[in-house]
């Protein structure tokens, strides 16, 4: 547009329809994505808004400016919420699948990421293994990667968080990447949904941060 | 850095707003709910050159070029972006995780001659 001449004569629609164009590519090309995305499933409002407001917690603590800060600037950074797909696979043990996928060429540095669940009891014994799934409907049985293990020790009931790093510090390189947790209640046989509601309205979700840094940026930067 | 008028071809910024329901992308874009996708555009005559620069100097000094090297001829000045600032978007990717990013220098806030 800044090299043609303005056209007076033109109709408003053709410039319209030129502008909107030129956003749609200019956001999809910020954006790293190849098209615009058809949603897998939608997500209900309710979900979304609750997860909005912990997104908004955590940004409020984030930390004012550390060193390097003007290096940090200049890596684009990404705050991705992403909500679990639940499948029991016993009574004692629950399997939560998250699929993340990230534009090619990007390297990925996990800055942080909490597992949020809703629980019944204040006092919960569960286990929490952390997997690096092969493929999105690996399941329980399918074929993954241990990254970690340990117990979560929680105080009163409610939403709770928590972290998952440094376990997950590997897991966003790579283009598509299916991430699975199992919570297993601890001290005999009593059922993990006693203890924790995973049901669709009180979905568990996962806020990470990432940044994305080029690869020849950090040639430069070397 | 003027905002486009009908009675001026000089350089200036050309303010266009795009409502993402109207290109039917606020199914996936959550927030904001559209966006000025503003462009420069106008003639920039060589009088003019390298204004509003980023320092009134830059402009003095490039006006002196053209003074003493009689750059009638050769080059010429463009109608370019002088500040931008980021866009804030929140989106469903195709996985339906919500992701939030800060768009570097989206939205272009102000115009002038280079």
């Amino acid at each position: 547009a800044a090299a043609e001449p303005r056209c007076p004569s033109c109709p408003a629609g053709a410039e319209r329809w030129l502008l909107e164009e030129v956003a749609k590519k200019q956001l999809l090309e910020k954006l790293r994505l190849r098209d615009r995305p058809r949603l897998a499933h939608a997500v209900p409002r309710a979900a979304v808004a609750r997860a909005l407001r912990r997104l908004q917690a955590g940004g409020a603590r984030r930390s004012p400016g550390g060193p390097g800060e003007e290096e940090e600037e200049e890596e684009q950074s990404y705050e991705i919420i992403s909500f679990a797909e639940t499948d029991l696979t016993s009574p004692s043990s629950l399997g939560l699948q998250f699929q993340f996928s990230q534009a090619q060429d990007q390297d990925l540095r996990i800055l942080q990421a909490q597992l949020w669940l809703y629980l019944r009891v204040p006092r919960a014994s569960l286990t929490l293994r952390i997997f690096l799934a092969a493929e999105a409907g690996a399941g329980a049985g399918g074929n993954r990667t241990l990254l970690g293990e340990r117990q979560l020790s929680t105080t009163g009931s409610g939403w709770r968080s928590f972290p998952l790093l440094p376990a997950l510090q590997s897991f966003f390189s790579g283009q598509s990447r299916t991430l699975r947790l199992e919570l297993e209640s601890r001290g005999g046989g009593s059922d993990v949904s006693a203890q924790l509601n995973a049901s669709w309205s009180h979905q568990p979700f996962l806020v990470a941060k990432v940044k994305v840094r080029e690869p020849e940026h950090r040639v430069a930067k070397r | 850095s003027l905002r486009c008028s009908q009675n001026s071809n000089l350089c200036c910024r050309k303010d266009f707003y795009v409502d993402f329901r109207d290109i039917g992308w606020n199914d996936w874009i959550i927030k904001p709910e559209g966006y000025q996708i503003n462009y420069c555009v106008g003639q920039c005559p060589l009088h003019v050159a390298g204004s509003p620069g980023m320092a009134s100097s830059f402009h003095t000094a490039v006006f002196n070029l053209v003074k003493a090297n009689n750059m009638q001829a050769s080059g010429h000045s463009c109608c370019v972006p002088t500040r931008r600032r980021p866009l804030s978007v929140l989106y469903f990717d195709r996985n339906s995780n919500i992701v939030k990013t800060d768009i570097p220098d989206m939205i272009v806030d102000a115009c002038g001659c280079s």
